[in-house]
């Protein structure tokens, strides 16, 4: 699990693909 | 007629928060110069017609970025006292 390297909220970037809370390991 | 919500009928969810997240993304330094990533990552995390709503309205935008940095604060506060 990297959870504790990605938290909410999910850090939006222009160009890269949105995923939303998909980038967060639950 | 509003341009941006009928370029988004057509897409995908997925792809209408990206487009609300391109839209978003620049204007967040002009009311918090920092945290812009977090902050459009809060905003487009949300119903669609919460970041509609602060694309059209300045005043919005204002107080749905404080609101997303108090909450930011909180939750590293919560992470810190842990």
């Amino acid at each position: 699990s990297n959870g504790s390297s990605i938290s909410w909220p999910p850090e939006f970037h222009p160009g890269v693909p949105w995923k939303g809370l998909q980038n967060i390991d639950p | 007629q509003d341009p941006l919500t009928t370029t988004l009928a057509p897409a995908s969810p997925q792809e209408q928060k990206q487009m609300l997240g391109e839209q978003l993304f620049p204007l967040i330094p002009a009311v918090h110069p920092t945290l812009t990533g977090k902050i459009t990552g809060m905003l487009t995390d949300t119903d669609n017609s919460e970041p509609l709503c602060v694309l059209e309205t300045p005043v919005s935008l204002a107080s749905k970025a404080d609101e997303a940095v108090t909450a930011l604060q909180e939750k590293e506060a919560a992470q810190k006292a842990k």
